[in-house]
């Protein structure tokens, strides 16, 4: 994996994260 | 840029990575945006440790300049296709958090300017790329904190 892969990546799960936060309030918070 | 919500977001950042570092400022008194940060990115900071860490194993982040290199190429790309959302405005800080543990494991003790420099890399990519969305959505106070706040 070259390193741009590599940071497309890291950028990629993070989105993923983001948006599912988005859509589902986190545990513990209700 | 105002100069104004450039220095609170500094300071939410400064006050999420002291968290995460469990290094808390005596005797400060933390704003409600501050409180419900701290809780809502901490509770995603374990995933987002645990999904990136792989790919972070790659790159050594023995320096601020160095994770300087990395925060910005991934935020960058993060919000390269134009998606602004409260969820991934608190992925920044996680993602700070992440890259400010990863130097203090790098370099075993952290330079307390080093904590500054990497709020001050947040607070600079969130004003400069979310700033108008932050502010269309209610702001810190409005927006952020209804939506996240407990029930």
């Amino acid at each position: 994996e070259s390193e741009e892969d590599l940071i497309q990546n890291l950028a990629r799960q993070l989105a993923q994260i983001g948006d599912s936060m988005e859509h589902s309030i986190p545990p513990g918070l209700v | 840029m105002t100069g104004c919500e450039f220095e609170f977001t500094r300071e939410l950042a400064q006050d999420y990575l002291q968290h995460v570092l469990r290094a808390p400022q005596p005797g400060s008194s933390p704003s409600e945006a501050s409180r419900v940060l701290r809780s809502v990115a901490s509770s995603v900071q374990n995933e987002v440790e645990r999904r990136l860490e792989p790919c972070l194993d790659n790159f050594n982040v023995a320096s601020v300049e160095t994770a300087r290199a990395i925060f910005s190429r991934v935020m960058e790309q993060e919000f390269g296709d134009g998606v602004v959302n409260w969820g991934r405005v608190v992925t920044v800080f996680a993602f700070g958090g992440v890259l400010t543990k990863r130097l203090l494991r790098e370099r075993a003790a952290l330079d307390p300017d080093a904590c500054k420099q990497i709020s001050h890399l947040i607070a600079e990519f969130v004003v400069s790329h979310t700033g108008e969305w932050i502010r269309q959505n209610g702001g810190w106070e409005h927006g952020f904190v209804k939506k996240f706040e407990p029930r």
